[in-house]
């Protein structure tokens, strides 16, 4: 059985805010280390890697490997009953059909209980193989989230350079282009507004900005981001 | 198709 609790629920609220748009349906594999999502979008051109380690959870129990089919829709629209300062337990049985949630206000004046029905989700196992990257690029997630929306005004697709000193991104359309270049920063105050760009060869790539922003729904959960770049490779977000 | 396809393989060798 499955016994996990978090203490502020906004955590899995963003989460699934994050993932509901790429994924329909997926499993969550719950074993002693925690809990973990793989799987592509429906379009096949997207992963989603998601690990929620057990030590975010408190208490934490999991006594044996166990695959939880979660409809994604069904449960964003649960955990949208979530206050976002609410304990979030979350509980499945032995052999279980259903997901158990339940919200907690902080004084406990307030009890909310779901149960979500589970499905049979075929699971390929897949992941990010381990690759050397020409380009990593940090940055504020906010400023890579914003230069994803500015330029989908121009164009459905961005071209990304990264160059020694720089990352360009640029969207070239019917109607005009754009571009938006971000230059690396040392020495700022907080760690999230930092810009690195380390490079092992300069990398020129396009991507689909649909995707980007999807990827870019994430950027509540982290204050930075990290873009890992290589020819013929999927970027890496 | 052809990258869905070679997507699919990449991530499969994790």
């Amino acid at each position: 059985m499955l016994e996990a609790r978090l203490p502020s629920a906004v955590t899995l609220k963003k989460i699934i805010d994050a993932v509901k748009e790429l994924v329909q349906d997926a499993n969550f594999d719950c074993n002693d280390s925690g809990i973990a999502l793989q799987a592509m979008d429906s379009s096949h051109v997207a992963l989603v890697a998601l690990l929620m380690r057990a030590e975010g959870f408190d208490p934490y129990r999991c006594d044996r490997n166990i695959a939880l089919g979660i409809n994604f829709a069904t449960l964003a629209k649960v955990m949208k009953c979530a206050g976002n300062d609410d304990n979030l337990t979350i509980k499945a049985g032995e052999d279980a059909d259903v997901l158990s949630l339940m919200f907690e206000s902080t004084n406990s004046d307030r009890i909310s209980e779901f149960d979500i029905k589970l499905m049979d989700v075929d699971a390929d196992h897949l992941g990010i193989p381990e690759t050397d990257y020409s380009a990593t690029i940090k940055m504020p997630s906010a400023e890579f989230q914003r230069i994803c929306r500015d330029l989908s005004v121009m164009s459905e697709t961005v071209t990304i350079e990264a160059v020694k000193d720089a990352v360009k991104f640029i969207a070239s359309g019917d109607t005009g282009s754009g571009s938006i270049t971000v230059k690396p920063n040392q020495a700022v105050d907080k760690k999230d507004m930092e810009v690195t760009v380390t490079l092992q060869e300069p990398v020129k790539l396009a991507f689909s900005l649909k995707y980007l922003n999807h990827f870019a729904k994430a950027s509540t959960l982290a204050g930075s981001v990290t873009l890992s770049l290589s020819d013929d490779v999927p970027l890496m977000i | 198709v052809c990258r869905q396809v070679w997507l699919t393989r990449y991530f499969e060798t994790a």
